[in-house]
């Protein structure tokens, strides 16, 4: 699925995962004006993660994982 | 493996569960069943032992609850979010929570199997976290397993150890399922158990698992063979895409199972004889489909027979010597598939491209060439 197929439904759906299972916080600050976003970071960590090609951007085998049936415990050390 | 760190373990040995409601997809028998299966496959590794407690706080409280449950993470309806746990400790530690908008079953895939998801989640009470390992009962992603003939991965075993040791109580002398370890697609020294390709993917199999490649795709991604095929067989033989019938068709033994895209055809799986083997055949070897010819190859042993499937007879002239037809072929061909009109044919590590037609032979490749090391 070419990135531009991503529906923004696919995005927000997106966003919620990796806020639940790998921490990704809300964007604030410079850093959004330079370099890469979070949420494209919080996307090569969860495509690293479950062996998928990083690329930072959401495409059709990392939206197919998104959607997979799976525990609610988050993948990122969250230990507290 | 992964562990929650901070020696968030329990400091005891002997732990309390309790259950303290039902679903209504399962008898309360099933349910009482699967909970204490899916505990005693970490008792078995492990010096950890579980008694279940019918009032009062158990180490481990077990529940079923939809959507704001009381606990901060509320789950979301169907699928998506099937269960969860918390890391040892007082209070919710070691709590599990199951979504009761899933269904869950006793051990048919038709909805959720409890023990493997109850197993999962106890792992967290436990005190591991999740792995990256596509194998590892501790994977987050929910894979189908056959409850009855399930044994707790290697990564697992190494994971629950590493923070309680093994099971002091083990007796050596009965002998146990060894712990499944996942294969590396990247092991030079690999040797593929099938190779095919299915409307227009590869795909790569090894013990029970399978590497799913597609042009659009540059990682090929593993996943369990159950996860496609609940019913279909692992350790295979061998594997090919009719483009007769539109069928996938898995060897193990004496027996072929086919399935059109992810559903099992009825009326498999069948002896080898009802592709024309002869009967005296025990197993295949590897089988490709040449799509110029329309005939399946099938190897076995130092010979191969060639397989007409429109017409169901076996082409005259066979069995063959393979190393007449193909003579650098030495050692016993493992898997074969045919790709883009190249055929390769599997033989230890190596693979070997030729021109089926021309018997030409291009290059001697390893195995991982399509596997994208």
């Amino acid at each position: 699925m070419p990135i531009s197929q991503v529906t923004e439904q696919d995005e927000n759906f997106a966003e919620s995962y990796l806020k639940k299972f790998f921490n990704l916080t809300e964007e604030s600050g410079p850093t959004v004006r330079r370099g890469i976003s979070p949420m494209s970071k919080k996307v090569s960590e969860m495509q690293r993660f479950f062996g998928l090609q990083i690329t930072g951007m959401l495409d059709a085998d990392t939206m197919a994982m998104m959607k997979k049936p799976r525990c609610g415990v988050p993948d990122a050390q969250t230990a507290h | 493996y992964s562990t929650f760190g901070n020696n968030l373990k329990w400091q005891k040995n002997s732990l309390t569960y309790r259950i303290e409601n039902y679903t209504p997809d399962m008898t309360k028998s099933e349910v009482d069943d699967s909970i204490e299966k899916a505990l005693q496959v970490w008792a078995k590794v492990t010096p950890l032992r579980f008694t279940r407690i019918y009032r009062g706080i158990a180490d481990i409280m077990i529940s079923f609850g939809t959507r704001d449950h009381g606990d901060y993470y509320p789950f979301d309806g169907p699928d998506g979010t099937l269960a969860h746990a918390f890391a040892p400790s007082s209070g919710i530690g070691g709590d599990a929570h199951f979504d009761d908008d899933e269904t869950f079953t006793h051990r048919s895939n038709a909805g959720y199997v409890l023990f493997m998801v109850a197993a999962h989640e106890f792992g967290h009470s436990l005190g591991l976290s999740h792995s990256d390992d596509a194998g590892a009962l501790m994977y987050p992603v929910y894979s189908y397993r056959n409850p009855d003939t399930f044994v707790l991965p290697r990564d697992d075993v190494n994971g629950i150890q590493s923070l309680y040791g093994p099971n002091p109580d083990k007796d050596p002398s009965v002998p146990e399922p060894k712990p499944p370890k996942t294969p590396d697609a990247c092991d030079s020294t690999m040797v593929l158990d099938a190779v095919t390709t299915l409307r227009g993917e590869m795909l790569f199999f090894k013990d029970s698992f399978l590497w799913r490649s597609y042009p659009q795709s540059n990682t090929p991604q593993q996943s369990l063979i159950t996860n496609f095929w609940p019913s279909a067989p692992v350790n295979i033989d061998a594997a090919y895409e009719s483009r007769v019938s539109d069928r996938i068709l898995l060897f193990k033994d004496r027996k072929v199972w086919a399935f059109t895209g992810y559903n099992p055809v009825p009326g498999y799986p069948k002896p080898l004889t009802s592709l024309g083997l002869p009967s005296h055949v025990r197993k295949i070897d590897a089988a490709l489909y040449d799509t110029r010819s329309r005939k399946t190859l099938f190897f076995v042993g130092n010979s191969y027979f060639s397989y007409d499937e429109a017409r169901r007879t076996m082409d005259r002239g066979f069995p063959k010597r393979i190393n007449q037809t193909f003579s650098e072929l030495t050692n016993k061909v493992t898997a074969a598939f045919q790709y883009r009109g190249f055929t390769y044919i599997y033989s230890g590590p190596y693979m070997y491209e030729y021109n089926l037609k021309t018997r030409r032979l291009y290059r001697v490749l390893r195995n991982s060439y399509f596997l994208r090391c």
